[in-house]
């Protein structure tokens, strides 16, 4: 049974597509066939990896080719979807459909035969848009990465409202498996005071936290993952322990 | 002369918001009326300020009331446009105007009453958007504030490459005025390399950088401006240089 994460907060720069980059790694080294696919118009995904491609995730919103003729290897057992600048068009063209309702099932109809794969990860950025909708009527499972500061609690709240619209659509749930606290640096009161208030919070629902660790910004600039970068970093040690956390959270 | 100016980076969490919030509130401090407009559907510009009001930048783009209704003081000869979810509704409807160069001028028409500040900001967000463009077409001016990772560099780049399709629009310049190096902490050797890799591409637009300082980061949980919250700070005396750098480079 394929679990369909997404990964989303509409704050910028909380360490989402690096959780989705070594998490998603993670799991296949760990024998899990994975495919992340990038929502996110900057196309993060493919850089932090080091891969390109012709075909986009704007080809399958806009219905120009299959899932499959946009799905490319990364890493073994890991494949990818990437993105490009052409999600904006793919946007515009959904909202001139002129039926939300039907807009923001293009990709759950679109992937339905994508098959194979153990998890899938949807990189969803930051924007509020119905690029993201659409990710979230196709996820069964959210993410949701934080950086420690008090405005973290807002952007949760944000993200679990839309969460409550898409839940009253009928037939669709979708569960908030894990909010993973991000660039935790527990010598400041200000990291360990966000961090206990979402404990206290979501309690079952917090991640083991992610330290601040300046390999993981290196890694990405050496498009690598943390595991080829810096194997015995905090980093990697931290996330291997969320690669644990989500497979024990099923 | 009124100076318009966008501050936009498609990369998240840069530190946009803390800048516009601190750059207008240290040219108000001197004396300068100064208006903010935030344009990023989160609102993080009310909620660093402390401020609340029922209508939004939304109205202005929607049409539903004139941008003065919309305009609600801050500070002390610092006021705000604040934004909200309806913003996405904004998006929608310019979309479906059906006409992409009308529906980009949509804010620079409506604007165009607003008179007597010596600065008026836009807090662009992250989003490549609709109302982005709008917020481009309506500025005279562009700040792009990056934090020290090698993937700034591409950022910049994808804003740039968006300036050059405003730029071939007739009748409209849009001047890169500054780059801001935001976040940076000198004993990275990281953020060492980026920073003067920026100032190798940029030189003469990158601006003093603003240090890492806790202080930012709790003065927009307060919400407040970092000369209220923290006046003898790196934070404050960082922002208070780069307002001078702004002053003196119109
Ligand atoms: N734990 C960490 N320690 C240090 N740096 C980190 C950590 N996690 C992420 N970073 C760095 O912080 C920056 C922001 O992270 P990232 O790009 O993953 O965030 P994001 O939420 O995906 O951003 P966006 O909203 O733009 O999509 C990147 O340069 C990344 O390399
Ligand atoms: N120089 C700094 N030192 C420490 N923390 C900072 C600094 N500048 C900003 N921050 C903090 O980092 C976080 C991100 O900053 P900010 O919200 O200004 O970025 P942004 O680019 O506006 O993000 P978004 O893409 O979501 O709009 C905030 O919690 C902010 O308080
Ligand atoms: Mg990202
Ligand atoms: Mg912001």
């Amino acid at each position: 049974m394929t679990r369909i994460i997404s990964v989303l907060n509409y704050k910028g720069g909380t360490g989402k597509t690096t959780t989705v980059v070594n998490l998603a790694a993670g799991l296949a080294l760990r024998g899990h066939p994975v495919l992340c696919v990038d929502l996110d118009v900057q196309g993060s995904l493919g850089t932090s990896l080091g891969i390109n491609h012709v075909r986009s995730v704007a080809d399958v919103l806009l219905g120009y080719a299959p899932p499959q003729s946009c799905i490319v290897p990364a890493r073994e057992r890991l494949d990818v979807i990437l993105s490009d600048q052409r999600l904006l068009r793919a946007e515009g063209e959904l909202w001139r459909m002129g039926d939300e309702r039907a807009a923001r099932r293009v990709l759950a109809y679109s992937m339905r035969q994508v098959q194979g794969y153990d998890f899938i990860f949807l990189d969803c950025g930051h924007s509020m848009s119905l690029v993201t909708q659409n990710a979230l009527l196709y996820a069964g499972e959210l993410l949701v990465p934080v950086s420690m500061n008090y405005l973290a609690m807002i952007g949760i709240r944000q993200v679990l409202d839309t969460l409550k619209d898409i839940g009253r659509i009928p037939g669709h749930r979708l569960r908030l498996t894990g909010i993973v606290p991000t660039m935790y640096y527990g010598r400041l009161r200000k990291d360990r005071e966000v961090l206990s208030l979402l404990q206290h919070y979501f309690s079952g629902q917090v991640t083991p936290p992610i330290r601040r660790n300046v390999r993981l910004a290196e890694a990405a600039g050496q498009q690598q993952t943390i595991y080829e970068y810096a194997p015995a970093s905090h980093g990697a040690m931290d996330y291997a322990a969320l690669v644990e956390w989500i497979a024990d959270h099923a």
